[in-house]
C-alpha cells in the first residue's frame, strides 16, 4: 500500500514562455513532454513567480539591485502573453485500491489550465484561493505522471505612469490580487505582477474518507482554570459504499525532547 | 482525558460537517505574545479510520490556548488588545511581504519573524496591498509570539481615489473577493497568532463586501455567551 499523506511537489519543475512552446497541454503531458532544461525550457522556481524563474536563470538582472528593474520589460509594454508561462514536472504515485489522490495548489496568481496525463482542468481566477483536484482516475498506476500548468497573469496588470506613484494606474485593483505590484512609495513595480505558482503544490493520498478544513476553537471559564477545545471538521466519503468510521482526536504536549504527555 | 474516539457512518459520495463534543482541559498552558510568557502549543491530531480499510486520513496542527479580545477605546479612539484577560501594549511593525519575487521559504520566514521577535515586537500588521500571509508565516508567528493583524485586499487602488481615478467599488468581482476571503480564513484560522481580521488598508471595503465580511467573521453566539461581554469581538 502506498504511504498516505501529503507529498510536496517542489523540485524538478521546468518552465517556458507560452509563446515559445508549440505543443499543446495535451501533447506536453502525453507524447511531447519537455526533455529537460534546454531552450525554451528552463529550471523553474516553484513555488515562486515567473520573474523569479527568469532571475534564477539569469535571463533578467536581479530587479532588487541598483536600477536593474528598469532593464526588465514591464507587462504593460510586453503584453500579458510575455509573462504567460508553462510549468512542467513529473511525479510517481502508484496508489492501490480504495485510495484516492488529490492534486493541490495552495495559491496561483492569477488563473491557470492544468494538464495531467492529457486531461485538462481549469483553475479559475483569484490569487488567494486554494485549488484541489481529485486526480485518482487520471493517474497512471505505473510510472511517471506528466503535469503541465499554463499560468496566466492577472486580468488587469495595468500600466505604470512615468512618474510612478501609488499603485500605478490602479488597474490591478480590479482583480483579487496583491496590489503593491504596480509600485508604491516604498517599492518599484514588479514587472510580471507576481504571476506564477506562488505557493505550495502537493499531492495528498487518502483512503475512502478524507478530512478537510478542521476548525479548532477554545473557550474558557473560571479565570482560565477550565478550558474546552471545540473541533469541527468536514469529512468526505469518496467511495460508493457506506463508510463506518472511527474518528479520533488526540491532544498532546511535548514535555522535553520527544517525550509527550497524553 | 485528551483522547476521544467517535463512531460515525458516512453515506457514499457524501460531504458532511461534523462537530466533536468539547474536549476538557484543566489549567491548560496558555499561549502568550512575545514578552508576556511562553508560547505554549499543543499538538492536535485527528485521524479517521474506516472499517475494512484502516487509517483513511489524518491531520495535525499546533494549537495554542489563548483568548484575544480587542475593542475601540471610546476615550482615545485607539484599539485596545487583551490576551488571556491581560492588557497588551502593542509594539507592532508593518509587514507587506518577505520578498517581491515571492521566494517564501520556511527558512526565510523563520529568520524574518525571529528577527522581529528579537526586536521585542509583539504584533505584525499584514497590509491590505500585500499578501494574505502563508501558513509558514503564521507557524513562526505562533512559535515566536507575534500577534498578526491580517487585512484583506482593499487599498486606495479600489476606492475611487488616485490619479487616474481607481475603480470606486473595489475589485470588479465581489463574489470572487468573498470566495478568496472565505478560503483564506479557512486556511489560517487555527493559528494562535492570528489576532484580528481587517477589511482593508485605512478604509472600509465596498458596502456589500464589508457586510459579508462582518457577518461571516462575527463570533458564534455560543462564544459570545462564553465571553460574557458583547462589546468584545
Amino acid at each position: 500500500m502506498v504511504e498516505m499523506g501529503k507529498r510536496v511537489l517542489d523540485s524538478g519543475w521546468l518552465a517556458a514562455r507560452s509563446t515559445e512552446v508549440a505543443a499543446t497541454g495535451v501533447q506536453l503531458t502525453t507524447t511531447h513532454p519537455p526533455s529537460g532544461p534546454s531552450a525554451p525550457w528552463m529550471e523553474a522556481a516553484v513555488p515562486g513567480t515567473v520573474l523569479g524563474t527568469l532571475t534564477k536563470n539569469k535571463l533578467v538582472p536581479d530587479p532588487f539591485y541598483g536600477l536593474n528593474n528598469e532593464a526588465i520589460l514591464d507587462i504593460a509594454d510586453s503584453g500579458r502573453e510575455y509573462y504567460t508561462f508553462w510549468f512542467f514536472t513529473t511525479f510517481e504515485c502508484a496508489m492501490k485500491g480504495n485510495q484516492h489522490v488529490n492534486l493541490n495548489f495552495r495559491a496561483i496568481n492569477y488563473s491557470a489550465e492544468v494538464y495531467l496525463n492529457g486531461h485538462k482542468e481549469i483553475l479559475p481566477k483569484g490569487m488567494f484561493r486554494r485549488h484541489s483536484l481529485d486526480v485518482t482516475d487520471i493517474l497512471l498506476p505505473d510510472g511517471k505522471n506528466l503535469l503541465a500548468v499554463l499560468v496566466y497573469p492577472p486580468d488587469h496588470p495595468g500600466s505604470i505612469p512615468p512618474e510612478g506613484g501609488q499603485g500605478g494606474d490602479h488597474e490591478i485593483g480590479k482583480d483579487v490580487a496583491t496590489q503593491y505590484v504596480e509600485g508604491w512609495d516604498w517599492m518599484t513595480p514588479i514587472r510580471d505582477r507576481n504571476t506564477g505558482i506562488w505557493d505550495e503544490v502537493s499531492i495528498s493520498i487518502t483512503g475512502p474518507v478524507k478530512i478537510s478544513d478542521p476548525h479548532l476553537v477554545s473557550s474558557f471559564f473560571d479565570g482560565f482554570k477550565r478550558a474546552y477545545l471545540h473541533t469541527t471538521l468536514e469529512l468526505e466519503n469518496k467511495s460508493s459504499w457506506l463508510a463506518q468510521c472511527s474518528l479520533t482526536l488526540q491532544v498532546t504536549t511535548e514535555l522535553e525532547g520527544n517525550i509527550s504527555l497524553v | 482525558e485528551h483522547l476521544q474516539t467517535h463512531e460515525l457512518s458516512i453515506p457514499p459520495k457524501t460531504l458532511l460537517q461534523y462537530t466533536l463534543p468539547p474536549l476538557f482541559f484543566y489549567k491548560p498552558n496558555l499561549w502568550w505574545p512575545n514578552g508576556m510568557g511562553k508560547q505554549s502549543l499543543y499538538n492536535v491530531g485527528i485521524t479517521v479510520d474506516v472499517k475494512g480499510f484502516g487509517e483513511s486520513d489524518s491531520w495535525s496542527h499546533q494549537f495554542g490556548f489563548r483568548k484575544i479580545e480587542s475593542i475601540i477605546d471610546s476615550v482615545t479612539g485607539g484599539r485596545l488588545f487583551k490576551v488571556n484577560g491581560q492588557c497588551v501594549f502593542i509594539r507592532g511593525g508593518n509587514w507587506i511581504l518577505s520578498d517581491g519575487l515571492l521566494r517564501l521559504s520556511k527558512k526565510r520566514y523563520m529568520a524574518d519573524i525571529k528577527f522581529h521577535a528579537d526586536m521585542n515586537f509583539n504584533m505584525l500588521r499584514c497590509w491590505g496591498g500585500g499578501l494574505a500571509e502563508r501558513p509558514d508565516f503564521y507557524h513562526y508567528c505562533d512559535i515566536y509570539g507575534l500577534l498578526v493583524w491580517q487585512e484583506f485586499w482593499i487599498t486606495g487602488d479600489v476606492d475611487g481615489r488616485g490619479v487616474p481615478v481607481s475603480n470606486p467599488n473595489g475589485p470588479l468581482d465581489h463574489d470572487l473577493f468573498m470566495l478568496c476571503a472565505r478560503d483564506t480564513v479557512k486556511l489560517l484560522r487555527n493559528h494562535a497568532s492570528l489576532a484580528l481580521w481587517v477589511g482593508g488598508n485605512e478604509q472600509v471595503p465596498p458596502k456589500d463586501i464589508n457586510a459579508a465580511l462582518k457577518n461571516d467573521l462575527k463570533l458564534h453566539p455560543f462564544f459570545m455567551s462564553v465571553v460574557g461581554n458583547t462589546a468584545l469581538g
